[in-house]
């Protein structure tokens, strides 16, 4: 992996294997190729690598007796500094507190919903699940179907037409029936579908969600950040949840989503069972994406 | 075009840039473009074209449409590919589009394991007017696959479509299974599946490389799809697994829609690309 790459590099250097501005550039060059290769977008690269640069050139690495050793900590550890502080929480404001989830087609939601509140029912919650997605065939079924295999209740959608119909009448019900916490389950749609992103505002408005997440799939190459962007810009979130982490993608993508949009991981999806939800770990991460 | 002002060499670095930006991958994109520096008269204008039709010419070595041969009967087509990707909507567009070419199709609902994904295909198989062969809930998609077949041959209809689960390549238990349903099918009709179909979804990185290279080992794959290009993503990851790969491209998917597919046009990708 990188790790041997840079201490091959560095080893062969002139100068007898020390590390000095004139030489560094060799060693960013693989730690570059290497975070391209992981999926971390173009731009984001270029942004961390100069970020490296600084604490590699700051932190003395140059006077180190094992300067490979010391350059790889310092990439690694800006690299889980950057990914965020561990296990970011969920917010659990207003009554009851409502977690939106949204995202692209097929990144994850409707599982994850259900893995939210299995995860929640396990830490004594009473959660309420809302079906609200319409437009995929069986997409209420199937998270209706998700929420008896975890024995949480889900709205009865009942021939209603419209999310914004559902959406009131769940929070309603809610209310009424006392439930802590309601997982809302939009439908997958593109950052870039004007309509359907004024749908998903309307439906936020309506809900005054006290945690909006962006479920993302972590095998997503360069487009992660205009992912991330497009839909961060539009409704605002407070958090993302990366999914298909069980697959052997480096997941470059939480890089790219976490410095475009400044906001935490605070879940990832590990494997299709109700029981794959998972606290994000930073430096894991980190160590996954350098490879 | 993404060449402006600068050196021959910043030109190539941006086209590095712009090919890297589209996930064609950092290895992929500088042999490409390290192939454009060999003998050409330096101009601006001719190096983005000279890319352009390069890109091209190599995707055109797998623009190779699905051509359903007269007499073979029934036409079985394996669906495959990662969690949610686009199979079970791509079957839905298919089997529209076999109906409205006047062929009989059967659809196998061979997700067994995932949530309401049988009633999703059944859904898209009320659309095209089709039938869909179904067990129940945690049964065995060999057996699907048998029945549907089996049903077929029996009716002389024309295409079978077979749904299978999503399943990561990473997943040896899941990649057999795939393998055993191949078997299945092939021990019903010794050429079937003639058609094994995976599908890709345009956003993913350089794990679809990973995805097309596994599948292929296990199953032998046969045709792809690439889904999504509705979005801003530019699918290039297609270019190292047509490179490495030759596997033919098929279609592309544009949209959620019945009618959203399309036949792969390598020229028109390649100029979306960049
Ligand atoms: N291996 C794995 N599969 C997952 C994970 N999360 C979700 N999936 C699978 O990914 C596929 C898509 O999941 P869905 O929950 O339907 O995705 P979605 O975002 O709701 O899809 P749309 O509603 O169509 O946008 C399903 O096959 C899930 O079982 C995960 O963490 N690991
Ligand atoms: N925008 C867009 N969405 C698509 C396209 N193809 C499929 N989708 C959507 O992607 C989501 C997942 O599609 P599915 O057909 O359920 O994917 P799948 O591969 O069968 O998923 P699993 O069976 O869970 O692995 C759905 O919301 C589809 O509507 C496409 O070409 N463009
Ligand atoms: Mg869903
Ligand atoms: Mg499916």
């Amino acid at each position: 992996g990188l790790s041997e790459k840079l201490r091959g590099i560095i080893k062969d250097l002139k100068g007898h294997g020390t590390l000095s501005e004139a030489n560094i550039e060799s060693v960013l060059k693989e730690v570059r190729l290497a975070l391209l290769e992981a999926d971390v977008n173009f731009t984001v690269v270029k942004e961390f690598i100069s970020r490296v640069k600084g604490k590699a050139l700051g932190q003395d690495v140059l006077l180190s007796v094992t300067p490979a050793q010391q350059f790889i900590k310092v990439v690694r550890d800006e690299l889980a500094a950057t990914l965020g502080e561990t296990a970011s929480e969920l917010e659990f404001k207003g009554r009851p507190p409502v977690i939106m989830l949204a995202g692209l087609q097929g990144s994850g939601k409707t599982t994850t919903t259900a893995k939210l509140a299995r995860l929640l029912k396990g830490k004594g919650r009473n959660p309420y699940v809302v079906p609200a997605d319409l437009a995929r065939p069986a997409a209420v079924l199937q998270l209706q179907k998700l929420s008896e295999e975890i024995k949480v209740d889900c709205f009865d959608v009942a021939g209603r037409k419209d999310p914004v119909d559902i959406c009131t009448e769940a929070l309603r019900v809610a209310k009424i029936k006392g439930y802590d916490t309601v997982l809302v389950d939009t439908a997958g749609r593109l950052h870039i579908d004007a309509a359907l992103m004024d749908e998903l505002k309307g439906l936020k408005e309506i809900l005054s969600p006290s945690e909006v997440l962006l479920v993302a799939d972590s095998m997503t190459g360069q487009d992660a950040v205009r992912t991330a962007q497009g839909f961060d810009e539009a409704i605002g979130l407070t958090g993302v949840i990366l999914t298909k982490l069980d697959s052997d993608a480096r997941g470059g993508a939480a890089l790219s989503m976490r410095i475009s949009t400044g906001k935490p991981i605070k879940f990832i999806g590990v494997s299709e069972k109700t029981d794959g939800l998972e606290v994000f770990h930073p430096d894991r991460m980190a160590g996954r994406i350098l490879g | 075009s993404v060449l402006g002002m600068g050196t021959r060499k910043e030109s190539l670095e941006r086209l590095e840039e712009a090919l890297i930006t589209a996930d064609v991958g950092v290895k992929t994109s500088s042999e490409i473009v390290g192939a454009l520096k060999e003998g050409f008269k330096w101009d601006k204008e001719g190096l983005s074209e000279r890319l352009r039709a390069s890109i091209s010419g190599l995707l055109k070595e797998v623009e190779s449409p699905l051509v359903i041969p007269p007499g073979v009967v029934p036409f079985v087509i394996m669906v495959l590919g990662v969690n949610g990707v686009g199979k079970t909507t791509t079957i839905g567009k298919l089997a529209s589009r076999f109906s409205s070419m006047g062929k009989s199709v059967i659809l196998g609902a061979g997700d067994t394991f995932r949530a309401a994904a049988i009633e999703q295909l059944e859904i898209w198989g009320e659309r095209a007017g089709c039938p869909v062969i179904k067990h129940s809930h945690g049964g065995d998609p060999g057996a699907v696959a048998f029945d549907a077949v089996k049903s077929a041959v029996a009716k002389k209809t024309d295409v079978v479509i077979l749904d299978t689960a999503g399943r990561l390549h990473t997943k040896v238990n899941l990649m057999e299974e795939l393998k055993k349903i191949k078997k299945v099918v092939n021990r019903e009709i010794p050429s079937a599946p003639h058609e094994n179909l995976l599908v890709v979804d345009a956003s993913t990185g350089q794990n679809a490389l990973n995805q097309a290279k596994l599948f292929n080992e296990y199953v032998g794959v046969t045709g792809i799809v690439i889904t999504k290009l509705d979005g801003t993503a530019k699918g290039g990851i297609i270019v190292p697994i047509a490179r490495e790969l030759k596997i033919p491209i098929r279609f592309i998917g544009v949209g959620e829609g019945v009618d959203d597919l399309k036949e792969f046009n390598a020229g028109e990708f390649a100029d979306a690309l960049i």
